[in-house]
Order: structure tokens, then C-alpha cells, then sequence
């Protein structure tokens, strides 16, 4: 089973159509293995990345240096899956 | 009987496909399983189909799942489709579409690609068939469809997430919906429910052209944004996908709309801002009661605008 362990999910807002462009071009560097949530769309609208653990440094450089504000949305992702299916694996339990 | 069935939960397929069972069983005169088709991996493709008798009628189809990983798609339309076979005979709107409406509904619309978040890979977004010359598996379902396909606003990676696929209708899964509604003949309405982003949008999303009834699916748009917000106060924004999102390729309401169904329409669900399409099962019966109200505007309106 694939772990997402330290994978983030960050809330990007890009303040102009250059700083969309560039989002766009973070998304097709396949060595990062950026995962849109949340595509990018316009100017002032919320874009949702995932990023895996290892490119989190690369990613977040990135998005400081062409001052692109971001926020981390989701910490971890392995974590929130885990509550999850511990939470499936309850209701389950209860349901029987 | 579903009243045992927990609709505040995420299921499995085996759970889901057992829960259709025990629906029609439950409303025997109401609603049946049909199979459309199968999936590349052999699942059944399984739709449930509401209706109160007569032939060929016209009808709305509905689906959920179609990208497996935004689970609170398929739970919305398990509750949804509850909904509809409860509130038959008691909700006026519900019975006044029933009595000269079909209804078909597929929530599980992608089974292996559902199945593989459950055991592989929680994240899965595609289909599951194999793309030849390319170690990466599976084509985004919603990029696959014979409308502006194969353009800019997909892509021709087999290992990106929007991966077009090799030609359109290429994923078994997509064929099967687009035989079954050209082969009905009689769909007035395609309503795709996507997770997440608050959105409801409509045709189109490979061309800048707006549709000729623009003015009225935006109307119906607004309406159903703002009884949708009135339950919980979830604020959607409403438009064409080109002007709303961006440029999007092959998408199933853009092929609907080209193929005579002038009601189509995608949901994107809520978005929390903290769970992206993750929502914590808690938010299932929220997210699709505050959905209901907004779908039965748009059913209704197909039922008062024949044509």
C-alpha cells in the first residue's frame, strides 16, 4: 500500500497570471512529483498541491523565492488517511 | 433494510454494491440494478435506475466517483440516492419528477480505480488500464470524453494526473455511460458530482463559445448555489467551466451537452479548506444534504423545460 508519510497539501494563492504561469510549471516538473489537488486557475484563487515529503524543501524554496503565498493545509497526509481508516474500521465495528 | 446502513461512513465496493441490493429491495416498485457495462478490470458497472413504469422516458442521469479518490462523491450519492427512493410519494417535487422521469444513477462510475484506493493507493484519481509504451498506469476518466479531446486542457502524459488517454472513449468506464445515454436516447440531463471546490458548472470547458441557453443554465446555476447555501451556508461559485475554472478537454458534460442533453451539469463539492476531497466522514451527511436541495432544482427545472 502506498504511504504518504510527511506528504503536505499546501493552500497556494497566486498573485497574478505570472505567478499562475510559474504554479503551472512547478505541476509538470515530474521529478517533483507534484499532485494538484486543486488546479490553478486564476488570480486569487486557492490552488491545492500535494507534495510528497522528499520535494517539500525544492517546492516551498520555490514558491518563496517568486513570493507565492502559501499555507500548509494539510500537515500530514499519512495522518489524516490513518484517522481515516481507523475511523471506517470503527464505524464498521459499531455497524455489525 | 437501509436503515441499517450507515450513511456517515466511507464504504467499501463490496459494501456499496451489497447496499444497492438491500435499496431495491427495499423499494421494489421504485428501483432496480442494471448493469452498463464492465470495467477494464471486469467489475460490474452498476447503476440504479428509479423509476415509477412507462417506456423510455425521459430521464436525468446522475454519477459520482468517476475520479475514485474524492470518496465523499460516491457517499453523497449513496445518501442521495436514498433520498430519492424515500422521498418518492412524499416530496412533492421528488413524485411530480418520478411520475414522468426516469432517474439513473451510478456511484460507483470508476470500481477499479475505487477498489485501488481502498487497498493501494488512498490518492488514486484514474482508471486502472494499462497505457502501452508507459510504465504509468490509468487515464483521468474526466479528460477521456469525444468533446474537444485530446486538447491543451488535458494532458498527453500517461503518467500525469490528466493523463487524455489514448483515444477518446478509450476507458470501458466512459464508454459504458456514453453508449448507454446515446443508446437511451431520452436523457434530458447529465449532473457529473466531482469533489471539491464549491463549484457548479456547466458547459463548456473546451471552447470559449458559450452554450446557446447560456443565460438560462446560468439562471438555474444561481438559484441552486443559493438554496444550497441556505442550509449550511456553503458559498459555490457558478459558470461556465472555461469562465469559472479553466480550459478543460474531453469532460462528460461538455460531450453530454454536444450530444443533445442540454441540462449538464458538474458539482464540485464542498471544500473545507482543511481536508481538500479528505472530508472526515462527519461531513458526509452535511455535504450531501446541503447538496440535495441544489440537485432538486436542477431536476426540477428539467422536468418544467421538456424538450
Amino acid at each position: 500500500e502506498k504511504l504518504f508519510m510527511g506528504d503536505q497539501v499546501l493552500r497556494v494563492t497566486a498573485g497574478d497570471e505570472g505567478q499562475v504561469t510559474q504554479l503551472r510549471v512547478l505541476g509538470e516538473q515530474a521529478e517533483l512529483q507534484v499532485d494538484f489537488w486543486r488546479h490553478p486557475t486564476r488570480p486569487g484563487h486557492p490552488a491545492d498541491l500535494r507534495v510528497p515529503f522528499s520535494s517539500l524543501p525544492a517546492v516551498k524554496t520555490f514558491l518563496e523565492s517568486n513570493n507565492i503565498s502559501y499555507s500548509i493545509m494539510i500537515e500530514d497526509v499519512q495522518e489524516l488517511l490513518d484517522e481515516e481508516r481507523r475511523t471506517m474500521v470503527k464505524s464498521r465495528r459499531t455497524e455489525r | 433494510s437501509t436503515s441499517t446502513f450507515d450513511f456517515a461512513s466511507y464504504h467499501t465496493i463490496d459494501e456499496i454494491y451489497h447496499w444497492m441490493d438491500v435499496l431495491v429491495g427495499d423499494h421494489p416498485n421504485l428501483v432496480s440494478k442494471i448493469q452498463i457495462g464492465q470495467s477494464y478490470e471486469n467489475r460490474p458497472l452498476y447503476v440504479l435506475k428509479f423509476s415509477t413504469g412507462g417506456s423510455n422516458r425521459s430521464a436525468i442521469w446522475l454519477d459520482t466517483g468517476i475520479h475514485p479518490r474524492e470518496w465523499i462523491t460516491q457517499a453523497t450519492g449513496i445518501w442521495t440516492a436514498n433520498k430519492i427512493a424515500e422521498e418518492y410519494g412524499k416530496d412533492p417535487s421528488v413524485t411530480a419528477i418520478l411520475d414522468s422521469m426516469d432517474i439513473f444513477f451510478e456511484i460507483v462510475t470508476n470500481p477499479d480505480g475505487f477498489v485501488f484506493t481502498h487497498s493501494s493507493d488512498r490518492l488514486w484519481r484514474k482508471t486502472r488500464s494499462i497505457n502501452a509504451g508507459s510504465p504509468c498506469i490509468g487515464v483521468d476518466p474526466n479528460r477521456n470524453w469525444d468533446a474537444g479531446f485530446g486538447g491543451s486542457g488535458a494532458s498527453s502524459d500517461p503518467c500525469s494526473e490528466t493523463y487524455h488517454g489514448p483515444y477518446a472513449h478509450s476507458e470501458r468506464e466512459v464508454k459504458a455511460i456514453a453508449d448507454f445515454i446515446l443508446g437511451h436516447g431520452n436523457v434530458k440531463s447529465v449532473i457529473s458530482i466531482h469533489s471539491y471546490s464549491q463549484m457548479l458548472l456547466f458547459p463548456y470547458g473546451y471552447k470559449t463559445a458559450p452554450v446557446p441557453n447560456h443565460q438560462e443554465m446560468n439562471e438555474l446555476a444561481k438559484k441552486a448555489v443559493s438554496d444550497l447555501a441556505a442550509v449550511y451556508g456553503t458559498k459555490y461559485t457558478y459558470g461556465s467551466i472555461m469562465d469559472t475554472i479553466y480550459a478543460a478537454d474531453g469532460i462528460a458534460v461538455d460531450w453530454a451537452y454536444d450530444n443533445g442533453v442540454k441540462y449538464s451539469f458538474t458539482f464540485e463539492l464542498r471544500d473545507t479548506g482543511r481536508y481538500g476531497f479528505l472530508l472526515p466522514s462527519t461531513q458526509i451527511i452535511p455535504t450531501a444534504t446541503e447538496t440535495w436541495p441544489a440537485l432538486l432544482d436542477v431536476m426540477v427545472h428539467v422536468l418544467e423545460h421538456p424538450y
